[in-house]
């Protein structure tokens, strides 16, 4: 069985905001090490991978493995009945085919209940490779999230070319162009508006703005993004979280 | 002109 607990409903809240708009219906596998989740969009331009370790609840138990198939909208629909300071209980028997969520306010004395349905799912893999990318970049997330927000005024693709002078974004439309350079900088009040950059090889991919808003709406998990590019290959965007990460693959546009 | 692929196309399937 699982039963996992975490001290505030937000940091769930925020995780299933995070990835509701790419996913349908998914298999999060739990076993003793704590909650994976691997599911393409819809389109499989993007493949999420969530890591929650069971270190990041307070309490954590999954004796031994459990899928649980679920609906993102279904759970986010759930999720929104818990206040954001909620104390929130994950729990789940044995090949039982339904969620419970706890939500409560230990304040308050309440307690609410809901069961999710589970689903069986078939759901596909992909093999990723481990990969030396060319470029990585660690910068603000609320930047990055910006920056391609006024970029999306212009354009449905942006261009992203990293070099030893920074990482520079830009996009073409009918109404004109627009770019934004940013250097690397080291910010030491302030370190989460830090830009470094790590390269073997400049790179210079583009890809779907409409997708990558989506991605950055994991911007409320973390207040710094990772950046992997190399030349030809998708891009992998990651969110660290106290005990996991929130992971991208993005498939970038090429030309014919 | 570019064009988008699936991740399939980069990353094989299992």
């Amino acid at each position: 069985m699982l039963e996992a607990k975490l001290d505030a409903a937000s940091q769930l809240k925020k995780i299933v905001e995070a990835i509701r708009d790419m996913l349908g219906e998914c298999n999060i596998e739990c076993n003793e090490t704590g909650l994976a989740l691997q599911s393409l969009d819809k389109s499989h331009i993007v493949l999420v991978s969530l890591l929650l370790g069971s270190d990041g609840f307070s309490e954590y138990r999954c004796d031994r493995g459990v899928t649980l198939g679920l609906n993102i909208n279904s759970l986010a629909t759930v999720l929104r009945c818990a206040n954001n300071d909620d104390i929130l209980t994950l729990r789940s028997e044995d090949r039982a085919n339904e969620l419970i969520l706890t939500f409560e306010d230990s304040k308050a004395d309440r307690i609410s209940e809901f069961n999710l349905r589970l689903m069986d799912i078939d759901q596909e893999y992909l093999a990723i490779p481990e990969t030396e990318y060319a470029a990585t970049v660690v910068m603000s997330a609320a930047v990055l999230q910006r920056t391609l927000r006024d970029l999306s005024a212009l354009s449905e693709a942006v261009t992203i070319e990293i070099d030893k002078e920074g990482i520079r974004f830009s996009a073409e439309g009918d109404l004109g162009k627009g770019s934004t350079h940013f250097k690397p900088c080291v910010d030491m009040e302030n370190a989460e508006n830090s830009i470094n950059i790590t390269l073997s090889e400049p790179v210079s991919l583009s890809f779907n703005l409409q997708y990558f808003s989506n991605i950055t709406k994991a911007s409320s998990l973390s207040s710094t993004v990772t950046l992997q590019m190399t030349a030809g290959m998708p891009a992998q965007i990651e969110y660290k979280l106290p005990s996991g990460h929130v992971r991208y693959y993005f498939a970038p546009k090429i030309e014919d | 002109d570019s064009s988008q692929k699936p991740l399939s196309a980069f990353f094989g399937g299992s």
